[in-house]
Protein backbone atom coordinates (compact mmCIF):
# COMPACT_ATOMS: atom_id res chain seq x y z
CA UNK A 1 0.00 0.00 0.00
CA UNK A 2 1.21 3.95 -0.60
CA UNK A 3 2.46 4.06 2.99
CA UNK A 4 4.65 0.87 2.38
CA UNK A 5 5.80 2.01 -0.66
CA UNK A 6 6.80 5.50 0.20
CA UNK A 7 8.90 4.20 3.17
CA UNK A 8 10.79 1.73 1.21
CA UNK A 9 11.41 4.77 -1.12
CA UNK A 10 12.60 6.98 1.45
CA UNK A 11 15.22 4.88 2.11
CA UNK A 12 19.28 5.47 0.85
CA UNK A 13 19.92 3.51 -2.35
CA UNK A 14 22.96 2.47 -0.92
CA UNK A 15 24.93 2.20 2.78
CA UNK A 16 25.94 5.56 3.55
CA UNK A 17 29.52 4.20 3.91
CA UNK A 18 29.58 2.90 0.69
CA UNK A 19 32.14 4.61 -2.14
CA UNK A 20 30.62 5.02 -5.40
CA UNK A 21 34.18 5.00 -6.74
CA UNK A 22 35.40 2.53 -5.21
CA UNK A 23 33.02 0.10 -6.17
CA UNK A 24 33.77 0.66 -9.84
CA UNK A 25 37.46 0.56 -9.32
CA UNK A 26 37.04 -3.08 -9.64
CA UNK A 27 35.61 -3.34 -13.08
CA UNK A 28 38.43 -0.61 -14.44
CA UNK A 29 40.64 -2.33 -16.90
CA UNK A 30 44.19 -2.03 -15.33
CA UNK A 31 46.69 0.56 -16.22
CA UNK A 32 49.33 -1.01 -17.75
CA UNK A 33 46.88 -3.95 -19.03
CA UNK A 34 48.93 -7.07 -20.47
CA UNK A 35 50.16 -5.89 -24.09
CA UNK A 36 52.55 -6.60 -26.82
CA UNK A 37 55.67 -4.67 -26.30
CA UNK A 38 58.56 -3.95 -28.82
CA UNK A 39 62.07 -4.70 -28.24
CA UNK A 40 64.40 -3.84 -31.35
CA UNK A 41 67.64 -5.87 -31.05
CA UNK A 42 70.75 -5.80 -33.14
CA UNK A 43 72.88 -8.95 -33.71
CA UNK A 44 75.70 -7.10 -33.71
CA UNK A 45 74.81 -6.55 -29.42
CA UNK A 46 75.03 -10.39 -28.91
CA UNK A 47 78.45 -9.91 -31.30
CA UNK A 48 76.59 -12.28 -34.15
CA UNK A 49 77.38 -10.14 -36.77
CA UNK A 50 80.09 -11.88 -38.09
CA UNK A 51 77.74 -14.90 -38.66
CA UNK A 52 74.37 -13.22 -39.41
CA UNK A 53 74.26 -11.82 -42.37
CA UNK A 54 70.40 -10.93 -42.46
CA UNK A 55 67.82 -9.26 -40.51
CA UNK A 56 70.22 -7.10 -39.76
CA UNK A 57 67.32 -5.95 -36.94
CA UNK A 58 64.88 -8.11 -34.94
CA UNK A 59 62.19 -7.71 -33.06
CA UNK A 60 61.05 -10.48 -30.80
CA UNK A 61 58.28 -8.43 -29.02
CA UNK A 62 57.30 -9.40 -26.18
CA UNK A 63 54.30 -9.55 -23.27
CA UNK A 64 53.68 -7.34 -20.04
CA UNK A 65 51.61 -6.29 -18.21
CA UNK A 66 48.69 -7.18 -15.73
CA UNK A 67 45.59 -9.65 -16.48
CA UNK A 68 42.21 -7.97 -16.11
CA UNK A 69 40.50 -9.70 -13.45
CA UNK A 70 37.43 -10.77 -15.46
CA UNK A 71 39.52 -11.66 -18.64
CA UNK A 72 36.98 -14.28 -20.01
CA UNK A 73 36.49 -13.76 -23.29
CA UNK A 74 39.15 -10.25 -23.96
CA UNK A 75 42.33 -12.29 -24.58
CA UNK A 76 40.52 -15.82 -25.68
CA UNK A 77 41.58 -16.88 -21.97
CA UNK A 78 40.27 -20.30 -21.34
CA UNK A 79 37.83 -20.31 -18.23
CA UNK A 80 40.41 -21.54 -16.08
CA UNK A 81 42.09 -18.51 -16.08
CA UNK A 82 39.21 -16.69 -13.99
CA UNK A 83 39.05 -19.91 -11.64
CA UNK A 84 43.17 -18.93 -11.18
CA UNK A 85 42.03 -15.28 -10.43
CA UNK A 86 39.35 -16.24 -7.93
CA UNK A 87 41.78 -19.28 -5.93
CA UNK A 88 44.49 -16.16 -5.77
CA UNK A 89 42.13 -13.62 -4.66
CA UNK A 90 39.47 -15.92 -1.97
CA UNK A 91 41.22 -18.49 -0.65
CA UNK A 92 45.29 -18.92 -1.33
CA UNK A 93 47.37 -15.88 -2.41
CA UNK A 94 50.61 -18.40 -2.87
CA UNK A 95 48.74 -19.17 -5.82
CA UNK A 96 50.27 -16.42 -8.60
CA UNK A 97 47.78 -14.41 -10.42
CA UNK A 98 47.30 -15.83 -14.41
CA UNK A 99 50.05 -14.56 -16.58
CA UNK A 100 50.73 -11.79 -19.57
CA UNK A 101 52.48 -14.71 -21.81
CA UNK A 102 52.64 -14.82 -25.57
CA UNK A 103 50.09 -16.74 -27.59
CA UNK A 104 50.68 -16.58 -30.98
CA UNK A 105 54.15 -16.37 -33.00
CA UNK A 106 55.49 -15.74 -36.40
CA UNK A 107 58.70 -17.61 -37.82
CA UNK A 108 62.04 -15.50 -38.36
CA UNK A 109 63.84 -16.17 -41.80
CA UNK A 110 68.20 -16.00 -40.99
CA UNK A 111 71.11 -15.62 -43.58
CA UNK A 112 73.69 -17.05 -41.81
CA UNK A 113 77.33 -18.34 -42.69
CA UNK A 114 78.40 -21.65 -41.39
CA UNK A 115 81.57 -22.26 -39.88
CA UNK A 116 82.96 -24.10 -42.59
CA UNK A 117 82.47 -21.01 -44.76
CA UNK A 118 79.22 -21.82 -46.55
CA UNK A 119 76.18 -20.10 -46.15
CA UNK A 120 72.93 -20.61 -45.32
CA UNK A 121 68.94 -19.61 -45.86
CA UNK A 122 67.11 -20.79 -42.65
CA UNK A 123 63.75 -20.44 -41.50
CA UNK A 124 62.67 -20.66 -37.92
CA UNK A 125 59.25 -21.21 -36.15
CA UNK A 126 58.13 -18.80 -33.19
CA UNK A 127 60.61 -16.32 -33.26
CA UNK A 128 58.62 -13.17 -32.90
CA UNK A 129 55.58 -12.74 -30.57
CA UNK A 130 52.62 -11.44 -32.30
CA UNK A 131 49.82 -12.25 -30.04
CA UNK A 132 49.39 -12.11 -26.00
CA UNK A 133 47.20 -13.82 -23.69
CA UNK A 134 46.49 -14.33 -19.63
CA UNK A 135 47.04 -17.75 -18.36
CA UNK B 1 77.51 -27.56 -26.54
CA UNK B 2 79.79 -30.12 -28.67
CA UNK B 3 81.27 -28.32 -32.15
CA UNK B 4 79.46 -30.65 -34.83
CA UNK B 5 82.09 -32.95 -35.98
CA UNK B 6 82.82 -31.43 -39.50
CA UNK B 7 83.62 -28.12 -36.87
CA UNK B 8 86.13 -30.02 -34.80
CA UNK B 9 87.48 -31.63 -38.06
CA UNK B 10 88.04 -28.32 -39.76
CA UNK B 11 89.14 -27.18 -36.54
CA UNK B 12 91.59 -29.60 -36.12
CA UNK B 13 92.96 -29.80 -40.16
CA UNK B 14 92.24 -33.85 -40.08
CA UNK B 15 91.34 -34.90 -43.51
CA UNK B 16 87.79 -34.97 -43.94
CA UNK B 17 85.97 -37.98 -43.47
CA UNK B 18 84.22 -39.06 -46.65
CA UNK B 19 82.05 -41.81 -45.13
CA UNK B 20 79.80 -40.63 -42.20
CA UNK B 21 78.70 -43.45 -40.23
CA UNK B 22 75.04 -43.72 -41.82
CA UNK B 23 72.63 -41.76 -39.41
CA UNK B 24 68.89 -42.67 -39.55
CA UNK B 25 66.38 -39.71 -39.65
CA UNK B 26 65.40 -40.50 -36.36
CA UNK B 27 68.33 -39.68 -34.32
CA UNK B 28 67.48 -37.98 -31.16
CA UNK B 29 69.23 -34.31 -31.85
CA UNK B 30 71.45 -34.09 -29.00
CA UNK B 31 74.24 -31.42 -28.37
CA UNK B 32 76.11 -31.93 -31.13
CA UNK B 33 73.35 -32.19 -33.77
CA UNK B 34 71.38 -29.01 -32.15
CA UNK B 35 70.14 -27.29 -34.96
CA UNK B 36 70.84 -24.13 -36.29
CA UNK B 37 69.93 -21.24 -33.79
CA UNK B 38 69.57 -23.50 -30.71
CA UNK B 39 73.46 -23.99 -30.06
CA UNK B 40 74.84 -20.30 -30.24
CA UNK B 41 71.64 -19.05 -28.05
CA UNK B 42 72.69 -21.41 -25.27
CA UNK B 43 76.49 -20.40 -25.49
CA UNK B 44 74.69 -16.83 -24.99
CA UNK B 45 73.01 -17.90 -22.07
CA UNK B 46 75.64 -20.25 -20.29
CA UNK B 47 78.63 -17.82 -20.83
CA UNK B 48 77.83 -14.91 -23.52
CA UNK B 49 81.02 -16.06 -25.55
CA UNK B 50 80.95 -15.08 -29.14
CA UNK B 51 80.86 -17.62 -31.90
CA UNK B 52 83.76 -19.49 -32.96
CA UNK B 53 86.09 -17.87 -35.73
CA UNK B 54 84.09 -18.69 -39.22
CA UNK B 55 85.96 -19.58 -42.69
CA UNK B 56 84.62 -16.20 -44.89
CA UNK B 57 82.55 -17.13 -47.74
CA UNK B 58 83.25 -16.48 -51.38
CA UNK B 59 81.86 -12.69 -51.95
CA UNK B 60 79.86 -13.87 -55.73
CA UNK B 61 77.95 -16.91 -53.47
CA UNK B 62 77.08 -13.98 -50.67
CA UNK B 63 76.06 -12.24 -53.25
CA UNK B 64 73.70 -14.51 -54.82
CA UNK B 65 72.31 -15.66 -51.22
CA UNK B 66 71.95 -12.25 -50.28
CA UNK B 67 69.18 -11.92 -53.54
CA UNK B 68 67.68 -15.02 -52.85
CA UNK B 69 67.12 -13.60 -48.79
CA UNK B 70 65.81 -10.62 -50.23
CA UNK B 71 63.37 -12.73 -52.55
CA UNK B 72 62.07 -14.87 -49.40
CA UNK B 73 61.85 -12.38 -46.84
CA UNK B 74 61.08 -8.82 -45.62
CA UNK B 75 63.62 -6.44 -44.22
CA UNK B 76 62.40 -7.63 -40.40
CA UNK B 77 62.99 -10.85 -41.70
CA UNK B 78 59.32 -12.19 -42.03
CA UNK B 79 59.04 -15.30 -44.37
CA UNK B 80 57.01 -13.62 -47.35
CA UNK B 81 53.71 -15.00 -46.96
CA UNK B 82 52.97 -14.94 -51.29
CA UNK B 83 56.49 -17.53 -51.38
CA UNK B 84 54.53 -21.18 -52.27
CA UNK B 85 58.09 -23.42 -52.15
CA UNK B 86 58.33 -26.23 -49.67
CA UNK B 87 62.03 -25.21 -48.48
CA UNK B 88 62.74 -23.72 -45.41
CA UNK B 89 66.64 -24.21 -45.97
CA UNK B 90 68.52 -23.35 -48.79
CA UNK B 91 72.48 -24.16 -48.23
CA UNK B 92 75.41 -22.88 -50.90
CA UNK B 93 78.22 -24.73 -51.16
CA UNK B 94 81.62 -23.72 -52.76
CA UNK B 95 84.00 -26.33 -53.85
CA UNK B 96 86.80 -26.77 -50.97
CA UNK B 97 89.28 -28.14 -53.50
CA UNK B 98 89.16 -27.91 -57.41
CA UNK B 99 91.85 -28.70 -59.74
CA UNK B 100 92.04 -28.55 -63.45
CA UNK B 101 92.51 -31.16 -65.57
CA UNK B 102 94.59 -31.26 -68.99
CA UNK B 103 93.30 -28.39 -70.74
CA UNK B 104 91.48 -29.75 -73.99
CA UNK B 105 93.17 -29.98 -77.45
CA UNK B 106 91.32 -27.56 -79.81
CA UNK B 107 92.25 -29.28 -82.90
CA UNK B 108 90.87 -32.98 -82.45
CA UNK B 109 87.67 -30.62 -80.39
CA UNK B 110 87.88 -32.40 -77.45
CA UNK B 111 86.57 -30.38 -74.38
CA UNK B 112 88.47 -27.54 -72.63
CA UNK B 113 89.78 -28.08 -70.04
CA UNK B 114 87.26 -29.60 -67.31
CA UNK B 115 87.35 -29.03 -63.11
CA UNK B 116 87.51 -31.55 -60.82
CA UNK B 117 85.34 -30.38 -57.60
CA UNK B 118 84.78 -31.82 -54.09
CA UNK B 119 82.10 -30.29 -51.77
CA UNK B 120 82.01 -30.70 -47.94
CA UNK B 121 78.63 -31.54 -46.72
CA UNK B 122 78.96 -31.86 -43.60
CA UNK B 123 76.24 -28.94 -42.74
CA UNK B 124 73.51 -30.93 -43.91
CA UNK B 125 71.79 -32.33 -40.94
CA UNK B 126 70.16 -35.54 -41.27
CA UNK B 127 66.43 -33.71 -40.46
CA UNK B 128 66.83 -31.93 -43.88
CA UNK B 129 65.71 -33.29 -46.48
CA UNK B 130 66.99 -32.47 -50.35
CA UNK B 131 63.99 -31.53 -52.91
CA UNK B 132 66.16 -29.64 -55.74
CA UNK B 133 70.12 -29.17 -55.97
CA UNK B 134 71.77 -26.57 -58.31
CA UNK B 135 75.28 -26.30 -60.05
CA UNK B 136 75.33 -22.51 -59.77
CA UNK B 137 77.81 -20.99 -62.46
CA UNK B 138 78.85 -17.18 -62.85
CA UNK B 139 80.82 -15.27 -64.88
CA UNK B 140 84.53 -13.45 -64.52
CA UNK B 141 83.44 -9.61 -64.58
CA UNK B 142 85.83 -9.05 -67.68
CA UNK B 143 83.64 -11.31 -69.94
CA UNK B 144 81.23 -9.71 -72.71
CA UNK B 145 80.17 -12.05 -75.91
CA UNK B 146 78.21 -10.82 -78.18
CA UNK B 147 75.83 -13.37 -79.38
CA UNK B 148 74.24 -15.74 -77.37
CA UNK B 149 76.25 -18.94 -76.82
CA UNK B 150 75.15 -22.47 -76.50
CA UNK B 151 76.86 -24.94 -74.20
CA UNK B 152 76.88 -28.48 -72.87
CA UNK B 153 77.73 -29.36 -69.49
CA UNK B 154 78.90 -32.89 -69.12
CA UNK B 155 79.24 -34.02 -65.00
CA UNK B 156 80.98 -36.88 -63.69
CA UNK B 157 80.32 -37.73 -60.09
CA UNK B 158 83.24 -39.70 -58.90
CA UNK B 159 83.02 -42.35 -56.46
CA UNK B 160 85.44 -41.35 -53.58
CA UNK B 161 88.71 -43.65 -52.83
CA UNK B 162 87.56 -45.78 -50.37
CA UNK B 163 83.48 -46.28 -50.00
CA UNK B 164 82.33 -47.83 -47.00
CA UNK B 165 80.06 -51.27 -47.96
CA UNK B 166 76.77 -49.74 -46.03
CA UNK B 167 76.30 -46.83 -48.15
CA UNK B 168 74.42 -48.01 -51.58
CA UNK B 169 76.25 -48.74 -54.77
CA UNK B 170 76.74 -45.15 -56.76
CA UNK B 171 77.61 -46.36 -59.92
CA UNK B 172 81.34 -45.05 -60.93
CA UNK B 173 80.75 -42.41 -63.10
CA UNK B 174 78.06 -40.45 -64.51
CA UNK B 175 78.08 -38.94 -67.54
CA UNK B 176 75.26 -35.99 -67.19
CA UNK B 177 74.57 -33.67 -70.22
CA UNK B 178 72.49 -30.80 -69.68
CA UNK B 179 72.22 -27.48 -72.27
CA UNK B 180 72.25 -23.82 -71.38
CA UNK B 181 72.01 -20.63 -73.11
CA UNK B 182 74.48 -17.96 -72.30
CA UNK B 183 73.50 -14.57 -72.83
CA UNK B 184 74.95 -11.27 -72.16
CA UNK B 185 72.34 -10.01 -69.32
CA UNK B 186 72.82 -13.07 -67.30
CA UNK B 187 74.54 -12.89 -64.00
CA UNK B 188 74.18 -16.35 -62.75
CA UNK B 189 73.55 -19.79 -64.98
CA UNK B 190 71.75 -22.37 -62.78
CA UNK B 191 72.41 -26.03 -64.15
CA UNK B 192 69.41 -28.92 -62.22
CA UNK B 193 71.44 -31.80 -60.73
CA UNK B 194 68.99 -32.81 -58.22
CA UNK B 195 68.54 -36.29 -59.94
CA UNK B 196 72.66 -36.98 -59.79
CA UNK B 197 72.91 -35.83 -55.62
CA UNK B 198 69.37 -37.36 -54.79
CA UNK B 199 70.61 -40.53 -53.68
CA UNK B 200 74.00 -39.22 -52.21
CA UNK B 201 72.24 -36.89 -50.13
CA UNK B 202 69.63 -38.95 -49.07
CA UNK B 203 72.82 -41.46 -48.32
CA UNK B 204 73.97 -39.03 -45.92
CA UNK B 205 77.18 -38.35 -47.86
CA UNK B 206 79.53 -36.27 -46.34
CA UNK B 207 81.38 -34.73 -49.30
CA UNK B 208 80.81 -35.15 -52.66
CA UNK B 209 83.44 -35.44 -55.78
CA UNK B 210 83.06 -34.35 -59.24
CA UNK B 211 84.29 -33.46 -62.60
CA UNK B 212 82.52 -30.48 -64.27
CA UNK B 213 83.42 -29.61 -67.87
CA UNK B 214 81.35 -27.25 -70.36
CA UNK B 215 81.55 -26.75 -73.74
CA UNK B 216 80.05 -23.47 -74.97
CA UNK B 217 79.41 -22.32 -78.64
CA UNK B 218 78.26 -19.25 -80.39
CA UNK B 219 74.37 -20.01 -81.65
CA UNK B 220 75.05 -20.81 -85.13
CA UNK B 221 71.20 -19.83 -85.68
CA UNK B 222 71.58 -16.04 -84.81
CA UNK B 223 75.18 -16.01 -86.20
CA UNK B 224 76.21 -17.93 -89.08
CA UNK B 225 79.08 -16.14 -89.61
CA UNK B 226 80.50 -17.34 -86.42
CA UNK B 227 83.23 -19.78 -86.45
CA UNK B 228 82.03 -23.31 -84.75
CA UNK B 229 85.25 -24.34 -82.62
CA UNK B 230 84.61 -24.67 -78.97
CA UNK B 231 84.72 -21.25 -76.92
CA UNK B 232 87.45 -20.72 -74.54
CA UNK B 233 86.21 -21.32 -70.86
CA UNK B 234 88.39 -19.53 -68.76
CA UNK B 235 85.37 -16.96 -68.25
CA UNK B 236 83.35 -19.48 -66.31
CA UNK B 237 84.32 -19.63 -62.56
CA UNK B 238 84.08 -23.03 -60.66
CA UNK B 239 80.20 -24.03 -59.63
CA UNK B 240 78.82 -23.66 -56.26
CA UNK B 241 76.94 -25.97 -55.02
CA UNK B 242 72.96 -24.71 -54.29
CA UNK B 243 70.75 -27.26 -51.65
CA UNK B 244 67.34 -26.54 -51.38
CA UNK B 245 65.98 -28.53 -48.46
CA UNK B 246 63.25 -29.64 -45.81
CA UNK B 247 64.08 -29.09 -42.56
CA UNK B 248 61.70 -31.60 -40.76
CA UNK B 249 62.67 -30.47 -37.10
CA UNK B 250 60.87 -28.93 -34.69
CA UNK B 251 62.64 -25.45 -34.73
CA UNK B 252 62.53 -25.11 -38.46
CA UNK B 253 59.03 -23.17 -39.80
CA UNK B 254 56.73 -25.31 -42.24
CA UNK B 255 54.84 -23.45 -43.99
CA UNK B 256 52.73 -25.54 -45.57
CA UNK B 257 51.62 -27.14 -42.12
CA UNK B 258 50.54 -23.48 -41.17
CA UNK B 259 49.22 -22.95 -44.15
CA UNK B 260 46.72 -26.45 -44.30
CA UNK B 261 46.98 -27.18 -40.78
CA UNK B 262 45.24 -25.41 -37.66
CA UNK B 263 46.76 -27.42 -34.87
CA UNK B 264 50.81 -27.54 -34.71
CA UNK B 265 52.27 -30.75 -36.16
CA UNK B 266 53.88 -33.28 -33.18
CA UNK B 267 56.54 -32.49 -32.32
CA UNK B 268 58.55 -35.52 -33.72
CA UNK B 269 59.49 -35.19 -37.62
CA UNK B 270 58.41 -39.43 -37.74
CA UNK B 271 54.87 -38.28 -37.04
CA UNK B 272 54.82 -35.32 -38.86
CA UNK B 273 55.98 -37.45 -41.91
CA UNK B 274 53.33 -39.75 -41.62
CA UNK B 275 50.76 -36.83 -41.19
CA UNK B 276 52.13 -35.36 -44.46
CA UNK B 277 51.54 -39.22 -45.91
CA UNK B 278 47.78 -38.47 -45.34
CA UNK B 279 47.21 -35.40 -47.49
CA UNK B 280 43.40 -35.21 -46.41
CA UNK B 281 44.56 -34.14 -42.88
CA UNK B 282 44.88 -34.93 -39.02
CA UNK B 283 41.19 -36.55 -38.71
CA UNK B 284 41.17 -38.76 -41.79
CA UNK B 285 44.67 -39.90 -40.24
CA UNK B 286 43.19 -40.43 -37.43
CA UNK B 287 40.92 -42.82 -39.07
CA UNK B 288 43.19 -44.99 -40.77
CA UNK B 289 45.20 -44.90 -38.20
CA UNK B 290 42.43 -46.24 -35.91
CA UNK B 291 41.12 -48.98 -38.48
CA UNK B 292 44.73 -49.84 -38.83
CA UNK B 293 44.66 -50.98 -35.07
CA UNK B 294 41.04 -52.35 -35.55
CA UNK B 295 42.47 -54.73 -38.27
Amino acid sequence: DQETVSSELKKPLVPASFNLSEYFKQFLFPQNECELHDFRLSFSQLKWDNWIVAPHKYNPRYCKGDCPRAVGHRYGSPVHTMVQNIIHEKLDSSVPRPSCVPAKYSPLSVLVIEPDGSIAYKEYEDMIATKCTCR
Amino acid sequence: SQASRGEAQIAAGAPLETEAEPRSSLQPLDGRHRPGLLSPLFKVLYDGQTETPRLQPDDRALHYMKRLYKACATKEGIPKSNRSHLYNTVRLFTPCAQHKQAPGDQVTGTLPSSVDLLFNLDRVTAVEHLLKSVLLYTFNNSVSFPSPVKCVCNLVIKEPEFSSKTLPRVPYSFTFPSQFELRKKYRWIEIDVTALLQPLVASNKRSIHMSVNVTCVKDQLQHPSAQDGPLNMTFLVAPSLLLYLNDTSAQAYHRWYSLHYKKRPSQGPDQKRELSAYPMGEEAAEGVRSSRHRR
